[in-house]
């Protein structure tokens, strides 16, 4: 996270932590057996480890979180798998579900993040703001031990498709699936992907406990600290809730 | 085989006894007869109470005489010089000497015969209830008109026995009322109505004579009631002693009266009647009785209902209702069958984040509350945390039924705030 600061697991109790060898990612719970990521975070060989309810990603505070364990992945139908990371231009349709073994047990330090409403309000326009979170870089290291988040304004998928054309000639496409958000200075980075931008819930009223809702999952961008694209997760509320439906399982196999 | 006769003499009678002689004679003569024994020679040592010789004659253990010395003839024209008689068929003789006799003694003579008894009068014991009449070699009872002899040949009484009264209702006296009843006499009349009828007895005190207790309170001549429950009397005396109307809960009573040799009063009268037979009005704890009557008679039915919350249990299977009938001996059909508390709901089920105040009391009318683990759970759906246990043994709420709410996590509630996440 780029222009942010740290934060407690409470102030982002749904911030999942995935870690193996090749992930290290975010993920935002969305149900007790959910967690909602990005497709590329987890378009891997197996399920990477995940972890709720710590803000630090140091493996002797990972013991004292609350491990979850991965049953299996679902990656969007849309998303072009098993393309090498690097070579990736493509990044739409970035959203994938991993489901869990386990119930997660809520907490103050964990619990989910709503899914976005089915009306118009739940696809953030240009001057709402989101908190991003997560443990990838900053402005002075590659990857954060502790959390961190910060707020980021979405602006005009012009910024990002400028920014994407000034950076690599237009290769990267920008769709109608993706979100962009950031400022100069604030913005996600590597690490940070599948984590949630999470918006404030337009249609709940209560201003002492605000409510918020995953409007974007970090997915792609193209340098740290300008304008991130976010999946626009509104677009895949259908499929999210079919996903869940069909594969809820209330036994451990 | 008995002989009628027999002669008895001494050792060597006419000639003089010898010294130590004890000898007995056992008569017997055939039954109903008597011995008729007589001396005609008696020549025997005399000595004071005879202790020295003597003749003994035993009837029954008991001494009918003793005889020594020389016995003269009791008249001139009869050789009989002693003679007993009793009244039984058996009589022993003996005949005792003793070591010395310094004179010449010729011993005794005597000759016995069977001789009829008049059973009738020569006993204390009178044989005969009414009349005795004597034969020879035995006798034989007999009755006055309407008597009969009973199997013992001794006794006279009246056939009284055998009548049975079905009619709903009758009257019923002992023999010749109110002339005097007969003595020796056992009447047994029997009242038998229609099942589902109890016999109901009624009797004036001035309809009843009967001889009074004996000075150790026993009813020699008495009537007694037995019906299939219980037994009233025996009653006696001038005047009915016991309850003027006998409800016996029983369709069939036994009217026993009998009477001894004695007493002259004149018996007896009693009316009946047949009433249904009521069934007791129990209505127990937790019921509900229809159709409600003041009385509740043989072939009536009720519904027997249980209120809420309360079931009758029969084997393993409930139900809120039975039917009972009142029955012909006054009891209701499975009376064992009472409403209890339904089953316990048991403790209520516990529920997946969430918590369940359970009630200490968990049957019928028990009230459960969920709640959820909050902040982090709420309740769906919300405020359906209610449960009343039901008459049929399950927690229920009042919108999902037996069926219990979730707790569900409550989303995108970050409980500490993100002071910078403010629009600008």
């Amino acid at each position: 996270i780029f222009g942010g600061r740290a934060a407690e697991a409470a102030q982002v109790p749904w911030q999942v932590f995935l870690r193996d060898a090749a992930t290290w990612a975010g993920g935002a719970l969305v149900a007790a057996r959910w967690v909602l990521t990005a497709a590329h975070a987890v378009d891997g060989a197996a399920p990477p480890a995940a972890f709720a309810g710590s803000a630090s990603a140091r493996s002797a505070d990972l013991r004292r979180a609350q491990a979850l364990r991965p049953r299996r992945v679902f990656l969007h139908p849309g998303w072009k798998a098993g393309l090498e990371p690097d070579a990736r231009r493509d990044f739409d349709h970035d959203i994938a579900l991993l489901q869990l073994r386990d119930p997660v047990e809520m907490g103050p330090a964990v619990g989910p993040i709503c899914l976005p409403g089915r009306s118009e309000a739940y696809t953030p326009s240009a001057g709402d703001v989101g908190l991003i979170s997560g443990w990838g870089g900053t402005e002075r290291r590659e990857r954060a031990l502790t959390l961190r988040a910060a707020v980021v304004p979405v602006v005009p998928a012009q910024r990002c498709r400028q920014a994407a054309a000034q950076a690599d000639g237009g290769v990267y496409a920008f769709t109608d699936n993706m979100l962009c958000a950031g400022e100069p200075g604030v913005d996600s980075c590597q690490g940070d992907s599948g984590g949630a931008l999470a918006v404030r819930d337009p249609q709940h009223r209560d201003d002492d406990n605000p409510r918020f809702y995953v409007a974007g999952l970090v997915s792609w961008g193209k340098k740290c600290g300008t304008y991130g694209v976010y999946t626009k997760v509104s677009r895949y509320l259908d499929w999210i809730l079919k996903t869940m439906q069909e594969n809820d399982v209330a036994d451990d196999d | 085989g008995l002989p009628m006769y027999g002669e008895i003499l001494s050792p060597n009678y006419p000639q003089a006894y010898p010294n130590e002689v004890d000898t007995s004679w056992h008569i017997e003569v055939p039954e109903g007869f008597g011995v008729h024994l007589y001396f005609t020679h008696l020549d025997l040592e005399l000595s004071e109470n005879c202790e020295y010789d003597f003749v003994q004659i035993l009837s029954g253990g008991i001494q009918e005489g003793k005889l020594c010395g020389q016995r003269p003839r009791k008249s001139a024209d009869s050789p009989i010089v002693a003679e007993f008689r009793v009244p039984y068929n058996k009589l022993q003789v003996t005949f005792k000497s003793d070591f010395s006799n310094e004179e010449r003694f010729t011993g005794f003579a005597a000759y016995y015969v069977a001789v009829d008894v008049d059973e009738c009068t020569e006993f204390l014991d009178v044989p005969c209830s009414h009349f005795c009449n004597n034969f020879i070699g035995g006798y034989f009872c007999s009755c006055p008109p309407e008597y009969f002899l009973y199997d013992d040949m001794r006794n006279c009484g009246v056939n009284c026995t055998g009548d049975v009264f079905t009619a709903l209702e009758g009257e019923i006296t002992s023999p010749n009322y109110p002339s005097t009843y007969p003595e020796n006499s056992r009447c047994e009349y029997r009242i038998e109505l229609e099942e589902g009828f109890q016999v109901v007895v009624t009797m004036r005190r001035e309809d009843f004579d009967v001889e009074p207790a004996d000075a150790d309170g026993r009813c020699q001549d008495n009537l007694v009631f037995v019906s299939r429950k219980q037994q009233y009397g025996p009653y006696c005396g001038h005047g009915f002693p016991g309850p003027l109307v006998i409800e016996t809960g029983s369709n069939t009573l036994d009217v026993i009266f009998q009477t001894d040799l004695t007493g002259e009063s004149k018996g007896w009268k009693l009316r009946y009647h047949g009433d249904p037979i009521p069934c007791p009005k129990d209505v127990k704890a937790n019921s509900i009785w229809e159709p409600e009557k003041a009385k509740y008679v043989f072939k009536d039915v009720v519904k027997i209902s249980c209120v809420d919350g309360f079931e009758i249990v029969q084997g393993s299977v409930g139900s809120t209702f039975f039917y009972s009938s009142c029955q012909s001996d006054g009891r209701w059909s499975s009376p064992d069958l009472v409403c209890q508390r339904t089953r316990d709901c048991g403790p209520p089920a516990p529920l997946e984040h969430g918590r369940v105040a359970e009630p200490e009391d968990t049957s019928f009318g028990a009230v459960a509350r969920y709640s959820c683990v909050e902040p982090y759970y709420s309740m769906e759906p919300d405020g359906a945390g209610l449960y009343r246990c039901s008459g049929n043994g399950s927690w229920v709420n009042e919108v999902l039924g037996a069926e219990l709410p979730e707790c569900v996590p409550v989303c995108g509630v970050p409980r500490k705030p993100w002071a910078a996440a403010q629009q600008r």
